[in-house]
């Protein structure tokens, strides 16, 4: 868009600007009086008029000036806008959009911020390019979003003497912090997971105010290498990898239960039919699962998926004896 | 008349004075703008 067009520096105040945009002897400026139906004031008050006209004609060359410089101006950033879209076509950013939007953006905003001044002024800053800021507010608010949208939680049980605070995911994490709540004895402790920064997954784990043997891990986001597998497998119930790596607690039953943005998987509670988990799991809540011959397919495969897995056998042994051990334990 | 001249030669003064100011601000805005595209550049 071109600037000079839009900026009228004439602003239609000087309607007769040629009379004053420079300076003009004393007699010219007579005949423009005398143009204009007034009469120079000779003969009464001759020092004061010309004080006037003295001033009327620096102010009028000044005029000029600043329109000369305004106009220049506007050529200026005329040719640096020019650059700048030059430079944007041939270095098309991936946030290229982005860019885009918060150029929108500002031109929605930089006017209401300057609505005292002039069109002009107005449109010269509508077209004004976005800052920096807001071009690293956006993606940073979309990352923000897309976390918040993938937060599960898992809750196992530990053993009354076990005061860690580590939940075995098959991932490797790294501890960041650990703090302690207002609502809740126990301290909740951070995880990174170990390929951060590049994998934004995020845990936190504290025990449950009203159960302390149950340890509740928050996931924040989703893993960004090869091992998702393995976390999806945990994440759907009978992760071989939690039960045994958690002495003495027992994976009875998972259930998915998704209210919102967040996916709770109770690894705590009294056994449901194994098609539960993982119909939901795998099906997503397709209606299909309603139906009995699907509910048997899925038992027949998880039947057949476990019987294959050699370790199987070994991972129910150790679970069942914890739970006999751990059912003892509190008994006596 | 002489007074009319002279109230003729101050108004003008004043209106030419006004656009001065216009065209400062105006001046003013323009470089913000250049200075703000140009910071964006670098």
């Amino acid at each position: 868009m071109e600037y000079t067009s839009l900026v009228d520096t004439s602003l239609d105040l000087n309607s007769n600007p040629s009379h004053f945009l420079s300076l003009v002897p004393k007699q010219e400026v007579q005949s423009n009086f005398i143009e204009l139906g007034l009469k120079m004031p000779t003969h009464v008050n001759d020092k004061a008029a010309d004080g006037l006209v003295e001033e009327l004609n620096r102010v009028s060359a000044e005029n000029k000036k600043l329109t000369e410089m305004l106009t220049v101006m506007c050529e200026n950033y005329n040719a640096l806008q020019n650059h700048l879209a030059d430079y944007m076509s041939k270095n098309p950013a991936p946030s290229d959009s982005n860019n885009n939007n918060n150029n929108n953006n500002s031109r929605k905003r930089k006017p209401e911020t300057l609505t005292n001044n002039n069109n002009i002024i107005e449109r010269g800053n509508s077209e004004s390019s976005s800052s920096d800021e807001d071009s690293c507010k956006k993606p940073r608010q979309q990352d923000q979003q897309h976390i918040k949208a993938k937060i599960s939680r898992v809750c196992v049980r530990t053993e009354a003497s076990d005061t860690g605070l580590l939940v075995k995911d098959g991932y490797q994490w790294r501890k960041y912090g650990q703090k302690v709540t207002r609502d809740n004895p126990s301290p909740r402790a951070y995880f990174k997971c170990s390929h951060a920064p590049s994998c934004p997954v995020k845990k936190k784990v504290q025990r449950s105010v009203e159960d302390q043997s149950i340890l509740v891990a928050t996931y924040e986001g989703e893993h960004n290498h090869p091992n998702q597998s393995k976390q999806e497998q945990a994440n759907s119930g009978l992760s071989r990898t939690v039960a045994t790596a958690t002495l003495g607690s027992v994976p009875c039953s998972a259930s998915l239960g998704s209210s919102g943005p967040t996916i709770t998987l109770d690894l705590t509670n009294p056994p449901k039919p194994p098609t539960n988990p993982s119909e939901e799991a795998k099906v997503g809540g397709n209606r299909r699962v309603d139906t009995p011959e699907f509910q048997q397919f899925l038992v027949d495969q998880m039947a057949s998926s476990l019987t294959k897995d050699p370790s199987f056998k070994a991972a129910l042994a150790a679970a069942i004896s914890g739970r006999i051990v751990q059912q003892n334990q509190s008994q006596k | 008349v002489n007074d009319k001249a002279a109230d003729g030669l101050v108004e003008e003064l004043n209106r030419v004075s006004a656009e001065n100011k216009k065209l400062t601000e105006m001046l003013t805005v323009m470089c913000e703008n250049y200075n703000a595209l140009q910071n964006h550049l670098a």
